[in-house]
């Protein structure tokens, strides 16, 4: 008897066995999720498995993306420019034309959130990269901003909702999601002299860890709530 | 007329068989981070008419098993899963997203004649 393994693959929304080279790190949050849920089972309670109470959105299916774009440097003193600029990149390939997009949150882990060792106060922008495709050639230009914030370092985990700018996304469209990140450093200028802008970059850096969390929903499985008549 | 009970041991009865397939044993451990494995429980047994009513059996089931009695050209009432729980899934692609998913109706809680 063979076990037509296929059929579970595509049950699952896979099209071969996975083979991944290391397990990626799983956040807290998509642990609780499980936990709760597995819970609820146990304990025999009905669920709505297309209502994600955690996030407050509706959909079955949550997408850890890690990020797949790179850092750049410029050729610049250090004192001139950006103290950390990244391209976030994101394959959305995975996800399913027929999947409904109902929320999409980029994670940004600064590092570990802690009283001691307190650092400048850092500047956050970030831009829409579009035509991600001609990455391989050149530095892509930014395009549209979406965020520009200050933030206390070292801050930890950030989240930031980017619904909106995805809320009319199809795979065919758009395959990837391209981001250009930049942290600058704000300060009187003592950070700059004694080599601590350096140091504070090169930390960050080690320490930056981006992903993006989608949630679809599957029509086939759950139903959108249909907004009523006035 | 009277309608003859069907002999059955409770062995033979409908019930709930517990299943548990570990993911080990077919190598899916590699990319499925949690659960272990899966209850694949299912459901087995006969539904003879003098029991239907004992065995978590809907109205219809009863009024099956006795058309099946009188005429033994309708079929037999079966056992079926008369409550599912679902599952939550979370694993890793070849792309290596991490993906939790939830899928309804994927154990068998409880079985009954259908």
């Amino acid at each position: 008897f063979q076990f037509p393994e296929y059929v579970f693959l595509q049950f699952l929304g896979l099209n071969k066995v996975p083979s991944p080279q290391k397990f990626q790190p799983v956040p807290t949050l998509l642990r609780k999720i499980l936990q709760d849920r597995e819970a609820a089972s146990t304990a025999g309670v009905p669920q709505d498995v297309c209502y994600i109470k955690e996030l407050g959105v509706r959909g079955n299916v949550l997408r850890l993306l890690p990020d797949q774009g790179f850092f750049l440097y410029s050729k610049t003193r250090p004192q001139d420019s950006p103290c950390l600029q990244k391209l976030l990149y994101f394959n959305l390939s995975t996800i399913q034309e027929k999947q409904q997009l109902t929320m999409a949150q980029l994670g940004l882990d600064l590092g570990p959130n802690t009283y001691f060792n307190l650092g400048p106060e850092l500047e956050l922008a970030l831009w829409l990269v579009p035509d991600t495709q001609v990455w391989g050639s050149k530095v892509p230009k930014a395009g549209r901003v979406l965020l520009v914030k200050s933030v206390p370092w070292p801050q930890g985990a950030l989240r930031f909702n980017l619904q909106g700018m995805v809320r009319n996304w199809n795979s065919h469209s758009w395959p990837s999601l391209g981001l250009l990140l930049q942290i600058l450093v704000k300060g009187d200028g003592a950070w700059e002299l004694d080599g601590h802008l350096q140091d504070t970059c090169s930390r960050l850096r080690r320490s930056l860890h981006t992903y993006l969390l989608v949630v679809t929903l599957d029509p086939e499985q759950c139903h959108l709530v249909s907004r009523k008549r006035r | 007329a009277a309608v003859p009970a069907p002999k059955s041991t409770c062995k033979n009865l409908c019930h709930r068989h517990q299943l548990f397939i570990n993911f080990r044993d077919l190598d899916w451990h590699k990319w499925i981070i949690a659960p272990k494995g899966f209850m694949a429980n299912f459901c087995h047994g006969e539904c003879p008419f003098s029991l239907t009513t004992s065995l978590n059996s809907s109205n219809y089931a009863f009024m099956q098993a006795l058309m099946h009695a009188v005429d033994p050209q309708v079929p037999q009432a079966v056992c079926i899963p008369t409550k599912l729980s679902p599952i939550s899934m979370l694993y890793q692609d070849n792309n290596d997203n991490v993906i939790l998913r939830h899928y309804e109706n994927m154990v068998v809680d409880e079985c009954g004649c259908g």
